[in-house]
């Protein structure tokens, strides 16, 4: 269903905007052609951003930029650690605060004004919220960021984290949870959240990090790789970013890690102008349906489908997001059942593993069906663990889910070596088995990966479903019927059926 | 490598809006308040006296503001870290 990338007939004047590889890929500094975000079948569909407000929490945003004054949003901007409602990047001899100042070009950028290059979405406005020109931060700070005029910010994008050394274990304050929790449930919003640094140590890490809360309503994403994610962006080694940077200036080296929250952002904003009653869930379900293998590759980690026929890969998620399939779906799209949340059972008698080979144990569950809070067609699942170790980095644990879909929890983090605190109560969370059917058994395998041999003993296994009880496709139009949303719609109704007869053969035979 | 505290505190009333957590702030010497619209009657209370960062809790503060009888809870804010990406 690709066009031919030459087809493609968008011209800007903005000098930097060939090398926005993202946007559009020609195979410009060394890129694959075609392996972009597609934003420019999105932009000739007129969704440009329009309407929408992201907020970028970073180190302020210089508004005097010509490339981003006029798309700047003054109100929505603050800084809570200094209570500025003017939250210009503060001076710095080695312009350290530049940061948030190239994470609002990629994602606001004017069009065709012969500046720099261009936004994703061009014509949506930006929020500076200052937060990261501190040595430290408080919970208070990060909380009362991502609070910030949820009325007015529809997206917020981040692109910072804990220390990334390959074995910190960090994630969001009680505060900031409460705060994201209140404005994903009140008010529509939208987080996303860049995970990890590109050094070979810290890939694994990111599994454990923004995860340990199992936030399911953050949209995470990855520009590197060995994370269950929704999907990812990927870079392949061509690291920095054009955009707008400090004092007025272009540049050509901001870091691909931080650039992929903003270009993120910025697809959601089209989305969002296409559909203003988009939801979170909304966007993960049209992420997970529109989002594409393209080129992605890994010889170790091929691309499996899971048990709904739903194509995923370990390391990219559902694949690289898809802007124009994103509108065109998000137009006609109608928001999804409500979620229903059910414990599908705990295994709590302590279990040791084994030095060589693995802990293997089974869960049975019916997902609480007949009960209020049944779970049919999941969303995310959460694998909750209590495990303890001589050495943590080397953990290695893997879900199998009823309909023989293997997920990822943790993989080897070299750098890891805490002997002491373990894993307490950790929800790794996986999305892969989106769309299955929870009941049945799932499987738990948790071994060491290492050279030295290793004690360990897993003290729990709880296993949390979240999903809908109903279809969520069922009344959603299908206009393309070779896409996801048309295999998936397709494999519902039949499964629909299938429990009908059931139902109507058990009801006869028990007359 | 130790603990970092800030002058940032975390404050729960019982009851009353912002003009009773105005107050409470005044009389303990905090120079601001704001409130916290995720948490009901949640606020957040800096004080300008007290260095953005020490490595000890400031106890006096903290046992002050608990002792007043209008306040439910008040947890001085820890400092960690967060690198930009």
């Amino acid at each position: 269903g690709y066009r031919d990338i030459n087809d493609i007939d968008i011209n800007m004047n903005d000098p930097l905007f060939t090398k926005q590889w993202y946007l559009i890929n020609t195979g410009q500094a060394d890129g694959t052609p075609g392996l972009d975000l597609n934003v420019a079948e999105a932009w000739e569909l007129g969704y440009t951003g329009k309407g929408v407000t992201i907020g970028i929490m970073d180190d302020g945003i210089d508004y005097l930029h010509p490339d981003l004054a006029s798309n700047y949003n003054a109100k929505a901007s603050y800084d809570f650690s200094s209570n500025d409602p003017y939250p210009y990047p503060r001076y710095t001899d080695d312009w350290f605060n530049s940061h948030g100042t190239r994470c609002a070009g990629e994602v606001s950028a004017a069009a065709n004004n012969n500046i720099c290059g261009v936004g994703v979405a061009y014509n949506s406005k930006v929020a500076g919220i200052r937060m990261l020109d501190q040595p430290f931060m408080t919970d208070i700070i990060e909380a009362s960021s991502i609070s910030h005029m949820p009325q007015v910010i529809d997206i917020y994008s981040a692109s910072w984290g804990p220390t990334d050394n390959g074995k910190t274990v960090d994630g969001p304050r009680e505060l900031t949870l409460q705060a994201m929790a209140d404005g994903v449930n009140k008010v529509t919003v939208l987080i996303i959240w860049v995970l990890g640094q590109n050094g070979v140590y810290m890939l694994e890490l990111k599994t454990v990090t923004w995860e340990h809360n199992a936030f399911a309503q953050i949209i995470k994403l990855s520009p590197y790789f060995k994370v269950p994610l929704m999907f990812t962006l990927q870079y392949f080694g061509i690291d920095f970013i054009a955009t707008t940077d400090l004092y007025g200036n272009c540049t050509l080296r901001h870091s691909g890690t931080s650039a992929a929250a903003p270009e993120a952002a910025g697809v959601f904003a089209l989305a969002l102008e296409a559909n203003l009653h988009l939801t979170w869930r909304d966007m993960q379900h049209l992420t997970v349906l529109t989002s594409k293998r393209n080129q992605l590759h890994d010889e170790v980690h091929r691309w499996r489908r899971n048990g709904v026929g739903l194509e995923f890969n370990h390391l990219f998620g559902y694949g690289v997001l898809d802007a124009g399939a994103m509108v065109k779906m998000a137009k006609d799209w109608k928001t999804v059942p409500e979620r229903f949340h059910c414990v599908g059972g705990s295994i709590q008698e302590p279990e040791k593993i084994p030095p060589s080979g693995k802990l293997f144990l089974t869960l049975t569950t019916d997902a609480c069906e007949g009960k209020e809070n049944f779970v049919r067609y999941l969303e995310h699942v959460q694998a909750v663990i209590t495990v303890n170790s001589t050495r943590r980095g080397d953990l290695n644990i893997n879900m199998t889910s009823p309909m023989g879909t293997k997920s990822i929890l943790l993989s080897r983090r070299p750098r890891d070596d805490d002997s002491k605190v373990g894993f307490d109560k950790w929800p790794f969370m996986t999305t892969h088995t989106w769309g299955e059917d929870p009941r049945g058994t799932w499987a738990l395998e948790i071994g060491f990966v290492g050279s030295q041999p290793q004690r360990g003993v897993l003290k729990e296994w709880t296993l949390m479903l979240h999903g809908t009880q109903s279809a969520p496709y069922i009344d959603q139009i299908v206009k393309d019927y070779q896409s996801k949303l048309a295999m998936s719609k397709k494999e519902e109704l039949e499964e629909e059926l299938d429990e009908a007869v059931e139902r109507s053969l058990k009801s006869i035979l028990s007359k | 490598r130790g603990a970092v505290y800030s002058n940032h505190f975390l404050v729960e009333l019982h009851d009353g809006g912002q003009a009773e957590a105005e107050r409470v702030a005044a009389e303990h010497g905090f120079g601001g308040v704001r409130k916290l619209p995720f948490l009901e009657s949640g606020y957040f209370f800096y004080h300008n006296g007290l260095a953005k960062a020490r490595r000890r809790r400031s106890l006096q503060h903290k046992l002050r503001l608990e002792k007043d009888s209008r306040v439910r809870k008040a947890v001085q804010q820890e400092g960690f870290i967060r690198r930009k990406r």
